[in-house]
């Protein structure tokens, strides 16, 4: 554990918190894409199937059960509670293209050929793109609530910290996993538009529109 | 590298 991958993951955790937060305040799940947390959500139970298996410490085990909790908590808030309030006409991008390519590469490129080793390939590559839906409907309506905004914010410094966190171990250990570095990269890089325009807009007082 | 290793972050 370094302090690079602690706020890491605090990062995450607050993104999860301000989520939640947003949704049962304001007693709508207007402007959440459905579908990135139903990755997310696929994600979390993919890659921590090892809960079983193989035990790291009491903090990773206990993050594990936040993660996939606060993932199904969100989906449940979605799709039952404030179903109402869920905006699907503008949700529509197609998971399955993210679903489908994650598994043939992770069936392709992994560490090793195994059933759980596959499914947390599988989960570390469908993380990667899981966001794409929100922003797709972000880009869709042209804007999103600042608090929105501080989600994705949050969501995307998450994996960012990460990368130095996986440097300094390399420093410091001789440790890395290419696969995670890679798929990390690729993850961040997609928020860099989102970054820019958090930068330059949200933190300024503005809302989050974008050009016409 | 030994493989499968366990994965130790989140």
């Amino acid at each position: 554990m370094n302090i690079f991958r602690l706020t890491g993951d605090l990062a995450h955790l607050i993104a999860i918190i301000i989520l939640l937060h947003k949704i049962w305040k304001s007693r709508s799940c207007a402007g959440i894409s459905g579908k990135s947390q139903v990755l997310f959500a696929l994600v979390y139970t993919t890659r921590y199937l090892d809960l079983v298996t193989s035990y790291v410490s009491i903090y990773n085990t206990f993050m594990k059960f936040v993660f996939l909790a606060t993932s199904y908590a969100t989906i449940y808030l979605i799709y039952v509670k404030f179903k109402a309030t869920y905006d699907h006409n503008h949700d529509t991008f197609r998971i399955e293209f993210l679903i489908l390519p994650s598994l043939a590469l992770a069936l392709l490129i992994n560490h090793y050929f195994n059933f759980l080793e596959v499914l947390w390939t599988f989960s570390i590559y469908l993380e990667s793109v899981a966001i794409l839906p929100q922003l797709f409907m972000v880009s869709k309506t042209g804007e999103a609530e600042s608090i929105t905004s501080h989600y994705l914010f949050a969501l995307g410094s998450y994996r960012a910290l990460y990368i130095l966190n996986w440097i300094y171990r390399y420093a410091t250990e001789g440790h890395y996993d290419l696969i995670a570095i890679v798929a990390g990269v690729v993850q961040t890089v997609l928020y860099c538009d989102f970054f820019y325009l958090y930068i330059t807009k949200v933190l300024k007082g503005k809302k989050l529109q974008l050009p016409a | 590298k030994r493989f499968p290793m366990p994965h130790d972050e989140l």
